[in-house]
């Protein structure tokens, strides 16, 4: 399984 | 309206090849301080965040804030029409549903006009908060493009580690291991020199395609900075500039890989 986080984990929605 | 004229219109189509792998479509955002332009790849992995300031247009208007949503494979075909020398006027009326690119040859004999049409795009804004970094690379930028397409050989990560002796770059997989160091070199004045500002050593793991997609920013800028702190995503940052005018910045934002 890649291990890649997603961007979405540390950036808030605004 | 909006109308921004590029003395330069051979800028937009560096920034294109510098997105283009990393984004379908996106919107550029008009205001009266420039154009700007963030989104994410497909994947929400990484960021693109470009900045065109208005001062770097030779003129620039924008009686209203508008937001542009183009198709970028379109944006190309668009671009290939016109030679790098050329000026670019790009334009729309307000909640107009095409925008026109306007190319002018250097000498003025040829002009020519292509309207393309807009698309709505779902914006999906990311407030990225403000980061005291804990190193900072500063390098050449086709250093930095060299150094991931010959280790993007070896992996699909790289590691890029940061130390007070400088900067690891490594890469491992099925034939073998890659590993590039670079010291930081002081010496004044060089093109060629490798800073760090350090507070404590870092190592993240990057997905080298990202990186590879990013290092097509090369031709804007001479320099890269690369900023990086623990558990947290990179920045890779080119200046859009040319030795008498400062356009801005593109900015790439790209999550680490996580430990096993």
């Amino acid at each position: 399984k890649d291990n890649q986080q997603t961007l979405i984990v540390y950036f808030i929605g605004t | 309206m909006f109308e921004a004229r590029l003395a330069e219109g051979g800028i937009l189509k560096k920034v294109l090849d510098a997105i283009k792998e990393l984004l379908n479509e996106a919107s550029f955002d008009c205001s009266e301080a420039g154009l700007q332009l963030q989104a994410m790849d497909n994947s929400h992995v990484s960021l693109v965040s470009l900045n065109l300031r208005a001062e770097g247009f030779e003129n620039y208007r924008c009686d209203r804030n508008m937001s542009m949503g183009m198709n970028l494979a379109s944006l190309v075909k668009i671009m290939k029409c016109s030679a790098n020398d050329d000026v670019l006027t790009i334009k729309a009326q307000d909640n107009a549903d095409v925008v026109t690119f306007v190319f002018e040859s250097k000498n003025g004999d040829r002009v020519s006009d292509f309207d393309m049409k807009l698309m709505n795009l779902d914006q999906e804004h990311l407030g990225i908060p403000e980061t005291d970094y804990a190193c900072v690379i500063k390098m050449p930028s086709n250093e930095f493009a060299k150094i991931v397409r010959d280790l993007s050989q070896f992996g699909e990560s790289i590691a890029i580690a940061c130390s007070k002796q400088g900067v690891k770059f490594s890469s491992t997989g099925d034939i073998g291991t890659g590993n590039i160091k670079l010291a930081q070199n002081s010496s004044a004045d060089s093109d060629d020199k490798v800073v760090v500002d350090l507070q404590e050593p870092v190592t993240l793991t990057f997905a080298s395609r990202y990186l590879n997609s990013f290092a097509k920013a090369a031709g804007l800028s001479e320099k890269v900075t690369l900023s990086m702190s623990p558990d947290v995503p990179l920045v890779v940052e080119f200046k859009v500039a040319t030795s008498d005018n400062d356009y801005g910045y593109i900015r790439y934002y790209l999550a680490p890989k996580i430990e096993d």
